[in-house]
Order: structure tokens, then sequence, then C-alpha cells
């Protein structure tokens, strides 16, 4: 692993004074294929590693710390800064519903994870409704009904083809009896514009409390691409991410964080209802380091 | 001069990483022409295409069981080959074995109603193995060119769903009489943990090819390069798209031009 590697790489003796630049240069190598093995993105890898090239070179080695221990924790410090710091809960709607919409590539997680947050609310008191907008996946509506169920969720899908109307629909049927409504979308490419003016206009008829961008967190390179088009239509304001079980490094939570400066709130962490947990910033940043 | 090679070396380092081929790939590609002592774009195609051709798919005959991560669009994929088998003038009959996800089985059903196809889907809470082996004793399976058998997504860390899969793949060898094919399906956004996944599923099924999916975004889908490198795993089928046409039989040219552009 890579705090291994740091101790091969700068020894094993505990310095007194300075990180050298050569440390540094030797250190910041090894960090760079970590971070890319990680899966964080090239262009994201290239300014952090920048960035942390001026803190590192001449900061004091803590004299109980040996070099390779005094990178790896100016890092992990200078990542668990850069992933949000602390954890950000959800935002709530000053008076009315709060509005949660699920949006996201295909495959990611959406239906799962909408019951999931739904079950989080329930737990946190509120009173959930989730809903499917997905009129476009065979089954998607009987697949949020049915897991909603298993979940003791209640779930009401609007009929009808009509994306937006559906949405404005069962809005305006949430306010009698819930304080909350999870909106499930269908996965889209970021790059199918017409697919995403839709999302842009349910975006804009039920005006969500929170617009979350759900990524699976094996995601490679592309998670930039994805985040910044989603992020530049005002579709994401926080993140969820998925997967997390797969023991996959997760180098995409700094992307799309240093990309969009959203924050990640959830992870995913298995199929059932109950696997979503807060996103820590320190914890991932140790995972992402491998 | 040196600094002007240092620069290009840069340049076809980024196009490969960023294309998803991974650190460990990408310098062993660059060292290879580098030490042929031509690095330039058209050695780093043929080097690719070369990485990519190696290793031959499996031909699809009888017995062909989809497997691999959740969402990766085993599902989709299991209707659109199906499909092209179908329109190629093979007999397909599809067996759906995903017994744990809601709504899995209406999911199938609704795509091979839609699509024509011959199936037997086995229901929620079923034993995924009963629902194969009663599938693959069946005359419309006997009488089939090829059958296609979807399973639930899993992911490689899950120990107790490996073996249940290892359990699914079994069962299907001892009770066809002849060879089953496994296929892995995976996302064509993923990065690097591509790796794991493959090596882990090749522990416990053997998949003998890829079909990587979703490659109609922006992903490129590079980390199949060092699965070629690596593992040695050959790819048969690209998804590119979420109708029933959108899969093609995978083209090393095609495929490297798009990552080098
Ligand atoms: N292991 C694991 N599986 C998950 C997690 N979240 C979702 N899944 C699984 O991933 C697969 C896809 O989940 P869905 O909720 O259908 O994804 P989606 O984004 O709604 O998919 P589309 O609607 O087709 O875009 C399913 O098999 C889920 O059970 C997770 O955190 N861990
Ligand atoms: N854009 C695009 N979407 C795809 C492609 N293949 C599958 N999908 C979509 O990806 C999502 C997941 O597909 P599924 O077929 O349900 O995936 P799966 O692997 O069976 O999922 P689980 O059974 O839950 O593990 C669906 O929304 C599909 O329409 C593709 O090649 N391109
Ligand atoms: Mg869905
Ligand atoms: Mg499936």
């Amino acid at each position: 692993n890579l705090s291994e590697k740091l101790q091969k790489a700068l020894g094993l003796f505990r310095n007194r004074g300075r990180l050298s630049e050569a440390d540094v240069k030797k250190g910041l190598r090894e960090v760079k294929l970590a971070l890319l093995e990680a899966d964080v993105n090239y262009l994201v890898v290239k300014d952090f590693i920048s960035r942390l090239e001026q803190r590192c070179v001449g900061s004091d080695v803590l004299t109980s710390l040996t070099p390779g221990q005094q990178v790896i924790k100016i890092v992990r410090d200078e990542l668990t800064d850069l992933l949000g710091g602390q954890w950000q809960s959800l935002s709530i709607a000053e008076r009315g519903l709060s509005v949660y919409m699920m949006v996201g590539l295909q495959g990611s997680g959406k239906t799962t994870t909408t019951v999931k947050l739904a079950g989080y609310l329930a737990g946190q008191g509120k009173k959930p409704l989730v809903s499917s907008l997905d009129y476009q996946r065979p089954g998607a509506r009987e697949q949020l009904a049915q897991f909603a169920q298993g979940a003791g969720i209640d779930c009401h899908n609007p009929e009808g083809e009509d994306v937006i109307a559906g949405a404005k629909q069962v809005t305006a049927a949430a306010r009698a009896g819930y304080d909350c409504l999870v909106l499930d979308t269908a996965g889209r490419l970021h790059v199918d514009d017409e697919l995403m003016d839709e999302l842009d206009q349910v975006r804009q008829a039920v005006h969500p409390t929170e617009a979350i961008l759900v990524l699976d967190s094996m995601t490679g390179q592309d998670a930039v691409n994805v985040a910044e088009v989603f992020a530049k239509r005002s579709l994401v304001d926080s993140i969820i991410l998925t997967k997390l079980d797969s023991d996959t490094r997760g180098g995409a939570a700094l992307s799309v964080r240093s990309i969009t400066g959203c924050p990640v709130k959830f992870i995913g962490t298995g199929e059932k209802q109950d696997k979503l947990e807060k996103f820590h910033p320190d914890r991932m940043a140790s995972q992402i380091l491998g | 001069k040196s600094s002007q090679g240092g620069n290009l070396q840069e340049q076809l380092e980024e196009v490969l990483l960023l294309a998803d081929v991974g650190p460990k790939t990408t310098t062993e590609i660059i060292e290879k022409i580098s030490a042929a002592g031509q690095l330039d774009m058209e050695m780093l195609r043929d080097q690719l295409v070369a990485t990519l051709s190696r290793h031959q798919p499996p031909i699809l005959k009888g017995p062909v069981i989809l497997v691999g991560p959740n969402g990766s669009g085993k599902t989709t994929t299991v209707a659109k080959l199906g499909h092209l088998l179908s329109r190629q003038g093979k007999k397909v009959f599809v067996i759906g074995a995903d017994t744990f996800r809601a709504a899995a089985d209406s999911q199938l059903e609704k795509w091979c109603k839609r699509l024509e196809l011959n199936h037997f889907i086995g229901s929620r809470g079923a034993d995924p193995a009963s629902v194969v082996y009663d599938g693959l004793q069946s005359t419309a399976a006997r009488q089939a060119d090829v059958v296609l058998c979807d399973t639930a997504g899993r992911l490689q860390s899950n120990v107790n769903l490996m073996r249940e899969l290892e359990k699914i793949v079994r069962v299907a060898r001892k009770c066809w009489d002849g060879n089953i094919t496994v296929l892995m399906v995976l996302d064509g956004g993923t990065g690097q943990s591509a790796l794991e996944q493959v090596k882990i599923y090749r522990q416990f099924v053997c998949p003998e090819g890829l079909i990587v999916t979703k490659l109609d975004g922006t992903a490129k889908g590079g980390v199949v390069v060092a699965l070629a490198a690596e593992l040695g795993m050959p790819v048969c089928y690209l998804g590119v798209g979420e109708g029933a046409d959108d899969l093609v039989p995978f083209d090393p040219e095609i495929f490297v031009n798009s990552i080098l552009k």
C-alpha cells in the first residue's frame, strides 16, 4: 500500500528538520501513482500534486514521524479537506414539502438509492413518499414500487407517459400527508441533450430542495465529464456514491468533488434498503490512498 | 530535441490515462514502443490494436451465461444479444435467473415479449441454480442454437454471492452435454476496479470474454486494454445504447481509433 511504498522510497529514519525537495519529489511520484490507480481523474491528480508540492517542500517534519509518514499525513489531510472536511447533512425545505430529485447515468443505483434515502428520512422522523419518473426502462416503476414496499416506504407512481406532468402531479399529491418526496428519474447520458433538457424541465417544475447526482463509485476517468455537465445544468446540489461495498478505491469521489464543488453526503454500501451510510471525508481519503 | 520527445511522451500518456488504460499498462505500452525506437501515434495505435487482437473471443453456441457487477447492463444485453443472434438466423432461448432483485423478472419478461424471444423467467425468491437447471432441461433449450442466461448482479467482494454464481455455473455445466460459455458484462465507464472484478470472477466462474456496455457516452473503456494485456481477456461485443439494435461486434481498430481521438 501507499504507506509502505513511501516508507521504502523515503527511508525509515526519523528526520530532524525539514522535508527535502528530493524527498518530496520521490514521495509525490508514489502518491501520483496511487491516485491514478484509485481512478482519480488525471487532470485532478496533476493539480492536486502541484498543490501538495507547495505544502510539502520545507514543511517541518515532526520529529516523531519518518519522512514517509510526514508526506502521508500531509496528503491525507489535504485530501480530507478537499473531500469536504466533514459530513454535510441533507437540506430540508424551510416550509412545506422537501423534494429530492435523484439523477445520474444508467445503472448507477438511483432507484435503489431513492428507497434507501426515504428510509433514512423516515429514520429522522420524516414522512417520505417515493415516486418513479422513469417511464422508459422496462419494469422501472414496478422495481421502485416493489423495493419501496419491502422497505415499508409509501410509493405513488402517476399513470401516463408525460414525465413533466407526472412530476407536477405527484409533487402536488405528496403535500397531502407527506413532508418529503424522493423522485426517481430514468438513467441518462450527460451527452443526450434531449434527456438532459427533460431533466431541466422537471427541475423547473418541482423546484427540488436538493438535486442529487447518484454516481457509481467504480467510475473511472469519465466521472468528471459526467459531473461537470450535470452541474453546469444546475442538476447537482449533492452527490451519493454507490456500490462502495465493492472494495473500489473510489477516486471518483475526489474527481467529482473537485469539479463541482458539491459535497458527497452519502454512500451506498449494499443492495438492501438499509445500506446507506453518511459520507466521511477522512475515511474516504484513506480508502483512496489505498 | 529531448524535451520535445518528453512532451510527446507526456501527451501519449495523457491520452491513455484519460481513456482509463491505467498507469501500469500505460507505462508498459509507452516503454514498449519507445524501446522499439519509435514513439508516435501510429506506433501506439498498432501496439494497442495488437494487444486487443491477441486473444480470440469465444464462439457462442449452446448455453451462454451473462454475469457481472450490479447495473452493468446484463439484462439489457441479454435482450440485445438474443435479438442480434435471432436476426442472424439462430434459434435463441432466454433463461432469466435473477431471482433476487425487485422486478428483475418483469424487466426481462417485457424485453423478451417486445423482441419475440422464447423465454423462461424464474420468479423472485426461487433458487437461481434450479431456474437454470429447469431452463436448460426444457425442450425449448435443447432445440435452441444459443441459450442466453441472465443472472443477478453481484460484486466480486461478496464471497457468498460469488459462491452462489459458482454453483449456478457448475449446475449448468453438469446438466448440459456440451460446452457452456460465461461472458462478463462490464460497464464501459468502469475504471481500474475492473481488473480486480475480472480477476475474482475468473477464479469463481472463468468468463471467456467481455461485453462492454455504455460506450455511447464519453467513457472510452480503455481498461479493456489492461484486461487484455494483464489477463488475456478478449472483448466480444460493445453496448452502444439502450435500444434492441445497440450491440455491435468488437472491432479493435475502430475501438482504438475512438480511444486516440
Ligand atoms: N452492491 C451494491 N449494489 C447496489 C448499490 N446500489 C445499487 N445497487 C444495485 O445496482 C443495480 C442498479 O441499481 P438501480 O437502482 O436499478 O440503478 P438505476 O440507476 O436506477 O438504473 P437505471 O434506472 O437503469 O438508470 C441493482 O442491482 C442494485 O441492486 C450498492 O450500494 N451496492
Ligand atoms: N446508454 C446505454 N445504456 C445502457 C447500455 N446497456 C445497458 N444500459 C442501461 O443500463 C441500465 C442498467 O441495465 P440493466 O440491463 O438493468 O443492468 P443489469 O446488469 O442487468 O443490472 P442488475 O441486474 O441490477 O445488476 C438500464 O437503464 C439500461 O437501459 C448501453 O450500452 N448504453
Ligand atoms: Mg432506475
Ligand atoms: Mg439485470
